[in-house]
Parts: C-alpha cells; structure tokens; sequence
C-alpha cells in the first residue's frame, strides 16, 4: 500500500474543457494562468478532498506586487474568504499571490472559519517572505465544513517548492481547484495592447450551484 | 460554486483594472448558469504584472484599454462557457444570443433569462424544440419589448417572427437538438426583440436526470 502522502499527481491524467473562445484579434496560447509574464502555479494532492487522490491545493504567485481585482458572489451567505479577500483589496491594490482548496467552501463556518483563512494565508506569506495582505484565498466545496487546517498547512512547502511557470504548473492548478467539475478549465491569448503583445491567462472551476451574480 | 484566476502582464493601473476586470465579469460569468443558484464562494481575482512592458493604461477610454478589455472578455468568456459546457448532467452547452434591445444590459437580461429556464432546459434535453418556452422565458425577464417583434431561432431553423409561430421542420429541429447533444456540442438559441442596438449573450446546458441524481446524493 503506497503512503497517500501529497504529492502533485500528473495533472495530464485528467481532461479539459474545450475552450470556445469569442473571434478576435489574438491567438490562443498554451499556459493558462501561468503564460503571462511573472506567473507561476502549483497543483498537487494535499489530503483536503473527502475522497481519491485527485489535487486538491492550487496556488498562482506572481514575482512582482501584482495590480489586484476581484469580484465577489452577492450571496450574503458568503465564505469567509470571500469576506478575506474582500478587505484585503479594499487594504492593499496588489497581490502577490492566490491560494486556493478544493473540498471545504468555509462558509457558514463563523469567526472560526475567518480565522482559519487568516493563519493560512500567514503561513504562505511566511513562506513566500511576503506580507499576509498579499495573499489572496478561494475555496470550494462542502458549505459548513472549515477548511482541513492541518493537513494544508502541513502541504504548504511542497505547494511551493512544485511552483512552476510552465504549463504544466499552469494544468496542475487548474486540476486542483475542481470539485464535481469533470474537465478542468484553462485557457490563455496573446493580442496587441498599443502596438506591444502582452498576455491575458486564466482558469476557472465550476460544474453546479451555478448562477454568479459577482460584484 | 465558481471560481477564477486571471493573469496578464499588461501595464494597467488600478481603478482602470477593477473597472475592467467587473466589465468582462458582467459579460462572461455572470451570464452563466447552470441550476440558478448563487453560490456563497464565487470569486474571480484578477492580477496584473505589468512585465509585458506594453503602454501603460490609464484611462478606460484608451484605444490600449479597450484592446486589453476585449482580450479580457475573451477569455474570461471561454472560461465561463466551459463552465456551462461542464454544467452537472449536461449534454450540451446552450448558447442564447438576444438582440434588438434597447441597451447591452438589458438584451443580457433576457438572454440569462431563457438560458436559467427549467422548462427550456428540459425541453433541449428532451430535443424538443419548444419554442413557446422560450418566448415565455423572453417575457418574464422583466424587459418591455413589443412581442409582435419577437423572433426566435434555434440554429439557423426560424421557429418564430412577428412574435408568431413559423411553419418549421419539426424533425430536422430535434435532429439538431440530437446531434448536439451526442456531439456534446453547442445548442444555437438566437432571440431578436426588436431593433434596438442592445446585444447581450448567455450560456448554459440542458437539464438532464443526472442533475437530479448528481445533486441528490452530494450533500453539503
């Protein structure tokens, strides 16, 4: 019986969204969140997901102060870090880096669930030698469940040191962060911005409980 | 629940990229949907380097910003479209286009309106093209139109105009919604509403039993 220790299992193994992009003045390029200039991502298996081995822990970071923007469910149930992320854009118009758990949502968990979000982003930012205001948090998956505090804080320095600026970093995140998603989804573009080509990347999870209404 | 991370390495300075990041959020995954819930946890965080070394943005009336924003669109719009292709139990992704509104907002209104529709779901599962529910999804998205001008296709098969039913192959309508749905494709719904230059769009999918049965035996 091989120890189910975390790993990051080869994010290959699980298949894709095809990606129906409007027409336009760019080119799809591989790389998802980690194709623009400065990115890096992560995915492995961190213990956090009642059941399989699939990844559950993504992290994005961004070598520079990273201008920030975010929006947010009008559900005025809303998880706690959804309430983190919204005070830490209205403290600070950078970020340097997004952490994010399949399988618990946080939410409906009280001050204990705020809690539990502020010492994982100090942990990371520690890590990261970074200040806690620059990291950012998403989760997903069973409302009233707080987020297995030990288990990813244990995860955090195999997150990091799996960092990786190439797609594969990049399919990797987008792999953990699904829950009853059966495809992952990511997707970057190359265009023009006044005559300099620059990069927009991205990935998204997202399967049911599905009607945002984000502001 | 729902959740995005969107990276460039644009130069673009702060107030112009919230503004920019809630514009693309409006047209891509608020107009989203696959069982009409709002989740607790949505969340789209967007985050710019700047080391592309492009111009930097300043205003969102700059040609720059309005080039970034249209690559911003697309792919927040991919993304969400994947969403909605991936919705629980779903065949096929649904694609309702709505134009001749007054303004963008409110053709995006009755677009995510026919798209949340049970009964339209239903029926694109059961390949029936039910175009009465789709009028009466149109109807109820709270935006006035004369209904003498409402038109409907599904692909390019003209179910409704003058706000009438239109004599249409009923076969060759269900062949499609078929084909769509073996191919996992995409189901075209295009609503006109009058001649107004408002244009707005919505994805979703067909509701299928695996919903019910998906939804029934995950508890949260």
């Amino acid at each position: 019986v091989s120890a189910t220790t975390p790993t990051d299992v080869d994010a290959s193994s699980f298949p894709a969204a095809p990606i129906f992009l409007p027409q336009g003045p760019w080119s799809q390029i591989p790389g998802g969140v980690t194709a623009a200039q400065g990115f890096k991502a992560a995915g492995i298996y961190g213990g956090l997901r009642a059941v399989g081995q699939k990844p559950d822990l993504a992290l994005v970071t961004c070598d520079v102060d990273a201008i920030s923007a975010g929006a947010f469910t009008t559900n005025v149930v809303a998880a706690a870090p959804v309430l983190y992320c919204k005070n830490a854009l209205e403290f600070s118009e950078t970020a340097r880096a997004v952490l994010i758990n399949a399988g618990q949502a946080n939410a409906g968990t009280g001050d204990a669930g705020y809690q539990d979000v502020i010492e994982c982003a100090n942990a990371l930012a520690k890590l990261l030698k970074m200040g806690p205001e620059e990291v950012l948090i998403e989760s997903t998956g069973v409302i009233g469940q707080r987020i297995k505090k030990g288990a990813l804080l244990e995860s955090l320095p195999n997150l990091v040191s799996s960092l990786s600026q190439s797609t594969l970093g990049a399919d990797a995140a987008a792999v953990a962060i699904t829950t009853t998603d059966l495809v992952s989804k990511s997707v970057a573009i190359e265009t023009e911005v006044g005559g300099a080509t620059i990069t927009v990347g991205g990935m998204a999870k997202g399967s049911g409980m599905i009607h945002p209404n984000m502001a | 629940t729902m959740l995005g991370v969107i990276t460039t390495d644009a130069v673009v300075a702060s107030d112009v990229w919230r503004k920019m990041v809630q514009i693309a959020v409006n047209r891509s995954f608020n107009q989203i949907t696959v069982d009409g819930d709002t989740s607790t946890n949505d969340t789209v965080i967007a985050l710019a380097s700047g080391l592309s070394g492009s111009p930097r943005i300043s205003s969102l009336q700059s040609h720059e910003a309005v080039e970034l924003q249209a690559g911003l669109d697309a792919v927040m719009q991919g993304l969400a479209k994947s969403i909605a292709w991936d919705g629980e139990g779903a065949t096929c992704l649904i694609e309702v286009s709505v134009t001749g509104g007054e303004i963008e907002a409110e053709a995006a209104k009755i677009a995510r309106s026919v798209a949340s529709s049970s009964l339209v779901k239903a029926a694109i599962y059961g390949r029936d093209p039910n175009w009465g529910r789709i009028a009466c999804a149109a109807g109820y998205a709270g935006i006035s139109f004369d209904q003498k001008k409402l038109r409907v296709l599904l692909g390019d098969i003209l179910l409704m105009d003058g706000g009438e039913p239109q004599l249409f192959d009923r076969a060759a309508a269900s062949a499609y919604l078929k084909k769509s749905g073996e191919t996992h494709g995409t189901v075209d719904i295009k609503v006109s509403v009058g001649d107004g230059p408002g244009r707005g769009q919505a994805w979703g999918c067909d509701l299928s039993y695996d919903y019910v049965k998906i939804n029934a035996e995950y508890t949260t």
